[in-house]
């Protein structure tokens, strides 16, 4: 993640 | 999207109809653990507040509308309209001793120390033993329902197939995160126990026992 915080997930 | 993640959100999204279903058909939740559903609407909320904040895409958005409004519903149904069949005596399981050491881990070990990042870092580590309370429910009935195998298979299924799903990602975005994948494999293997037991005795018997 290295802190892109894309959460694409359920 | 890969289609590992996808059929493990469909089966993740088929076990929650099914509990559903099942407590709304036969108006009764005996051999349910209302602690593990109050673990799951709580894994959702902590989870998905970025609903508030982010749009990632539709399908995004409303998968995360509808486990949180199935979530309340089953807790609901649990805890105040078929409160009558909540079988208590079973559903012992202390949660505390889940949602405090969870909770002190998500602020060791997280990604980011900001508020959003802390609650989805619980959401992921909470929902990983989420379904003690269910398994050990079972454990001390000696025996569940058919349906309620199926929701656990799915249940189970759904995050297996994450895996893969992770495993995919890493190969072909070389994206991975530790934390999601190490609760990951800990929920599990929480599940294989109860995955023999489903494979081996589910077939040709109405009530899967579990050896207590």
């Amino acid at each position: 993640r290295t802190g892109d915080c894309t959460k694409d997930e359920l | 999207m890969n289609i590992f993640r996808l059929t493990g959100d469909l089966s993740h999204l088929a076990a929650i109809i099914i509990l559903l279903l099942k407590i709304w058909k036969t108006r009764s939740c005996a051999g349910i653990s209302g602690k593990s559903q109050i673990l799951f609407a709580l894994v959702f909320t902590s989870r998905y507040l970025d609903l508030l904040t982010s749009f990632i895409s539709l399908y995004n958005t409303t998968m995360k509308v509808i486990y949180i409004g199935c979530a309340y519903a089953t807790v609901y149904l649990i805890y105040a309209k078929f409160k009558a069949t909540y079988d208590g005596n079973h559903d012992t399981f202390r949660v505390e001793f889940l949602v405090v050491p969870v909770g002190g881990l998500a602020f060791l070990v997280n990604h980011d120390f900001s508020p959003l990042e802390i609650l989805w870092t619980f959401s992921i580590y909470l929902e990983s033993v989420a379904i003690l309370p269910q398994l050990f429910m079972i454990s001390k009935t000696g025996e569940a329902e058919t349906i309620t195998t199926h929701y656990l298979f799915f249940l189970g299924l759904y995050r297996a197939l994450y895996l893969i799903n992770w495993i995919w990602r890493f190969y072909f975005e070389g994206f991975f995160d530790m934390i999601a994948i190490v609760a990951g494999v800990v929920q599990t293997i929480l599940y294989c126990d109860f995955f023999y037991l489903y494979v081996t005795k589910g077939e040709g018997r109405s009530q899967l026992s579990i050896p207590t």
